[in-house]
């Protein structure tokens, strides 16, 4: 079974069309393994994307480096997961 | 021990079996107006069943309903199998409804991608696509999403199996797909066609692949308003709307545009909400009321199609 052991779900807001085009460039990077929830399309729209836990560093580098804000949506996505089965096993209980 | 879908507990994700047993106790618990069919199978050979509310009738004016199309989005499904329930149950206490059903027939797929559902509890929860292998690639699955004959492989679609908008190898290649195709095509009196995902709150019309309005888009529009007006009066969840490519993105192979295409007007896709900004990860306590906001919207859409046949 899969884990997402430390992955992140960062919530992105981009403020103009360079900064989307940016994140369309980030999106290119498949070494990354970034998995893109929300895709960027335009300022208006958030983009939310699943961060693996070894991509987290340069994915912050990148987004800080060219001022695009962003929060943490999901801090750690097996928590939620965990606590989402578990919720599963109780109801079926 | 029978289990009867009044203490089947709709505030939690269930597993694919757990939804087609309980398929199974609505319609016998509701003899007289749901029955099952069975028009396909998955992939990996799993039936792909559709409850069917009618109420009599020989090939009735139709409403196509699906929830699930990708396959993490458990609150779709959750939805769906809410608001079954609900026209179950409020057929001849809700007069409106009532007059829906006894003009028309409702055609409910509630799990669209039952191999990537089960691939979601087993093994990946984070699986979108179908479990399709591609030929020349290691990668697995189709984007059941932009596999339609509609601009088929235009903008927002990959031809990269690996990524999560693989358009597939041709249109209407996933069997999950062309079960659909030929059911509607066959059954050739399908009115309205609703296809639900999450999670961006959102209620689109064609088309997504083309900025050239819909000859239909003013009506489109005026019914998408007042599906989502309905649906923000009960607990004041704010959705956008308009047609996909302005709403969204540019996105071509998709249900609502082949729908349209196909000659079904009252074409719409939903996003449902993102509350608690969690994704398609929504916590299980927001699955009522997501499921009971969406379902004024949908008896909004419904009303209309009842009220203009064409």
């Amino acid at each position: 079974q899969k884990l997402f052991i430390g992955d992140q779900v960062l919530r992105i807001t981009a403020e103009s069309h360079e900064q989307i085009a940016l994140l369309q460039e980030l999106q290119g990077l498949e070494h990354l393994e970034l998995d893109f929830w929300r895709e960027p399309v335009r300022p208006s729209l958030s983009v939310d994307v699943r961060v693996p836990f070894a991509s987290l560093q340069p994915v912050r580098v990148f987004l800080q480096s060219h001022g695009i804000q962003y929060d943490v949506m999901i801090d750690n996505l097996q928590v939620l997961l965990d606590s989402e089965m578990e919720e599963m096993n109780h109801s079926r209980q | 021990r029978q289990r009867n879908t009044d203490s089947f507990d709709y505030s939690s994700y269930h597993t694919l079996e757990e939804i087609y047993s309980w398929m199974d106790s609505l319609i016998a618990e509701f003899p007289d107006l749901v029955s099952k069919l069975t028009i396909g199978s998955s992939y990996e050979k799993r039936p792909i069943h559709v409850l069917k509310f009618s109420t009599g009738g020989t090939n009735r004016p139709a409403i196509w309903l699906d929830t699930g199309i990708h396959a993490r989005e458990w609150i779709t499904p959750a939805t769906g199998m809410w608001t079954a329930k609900k026209i179950a149950q409020e057929y001849g206490q809700d007069p409106s409804l009532t007059a829906i059903l006894n003009k028309m027939d409702i055609f409910f797929e509630i799990v669209t991608n039952p191999d990537g559902y089960t691939f979601t509890h087993t093994t990946n929860r984070m699986w979108r696509k179908t479990r399709s292998i591609s030929s020349g690639s290691s990668c697995i699955g189709v984007d059941p999403n932009r596999n339609w004959d509609a601009n088929f492989g235009g903008p927002g679609t990959s031809s990269n199996p690996c990524d999560d908008t693989y358009k597939g190898p041709f249109a209407h290649s996933e069997s999950e797909v062309k079960s659909i195709v030929d059911f509607i095509l066959r059954h050739k009196n399908v009115k309205a066609m609703v296809t639900i995902h999450s999670y961006s709150q959102m209620l689109m019309y064609p088309y997504g692949y083309t900025s050239t309005p819909t000859p239909d888009a003013d009506e489109l529009y005026a019914v998408a308003k007042s599906a989502v007006d309905a649906l923000g009066s009960l607990h004041g969840t704010k959705y956008t709307f308009g047609s996909m490519i302005s709403t969204i993105y540019p996105a071509s192979g998709t249900t609502a545009d082949w729908g349209y295409s196909n000659g079904i007007k009252y074409s719409f896709t939903f996003e449902l909400r993102d509350t608690g900004r969690y994704g398609f990860l929504l916590p299980a306590d927001q699955i009522i009321p997501t499921a009971e906001e969406t379902w004024l919207a949908l008896m909004k859409i419904m009303e209309h199609v009842r009220d203009h046949p064409y």
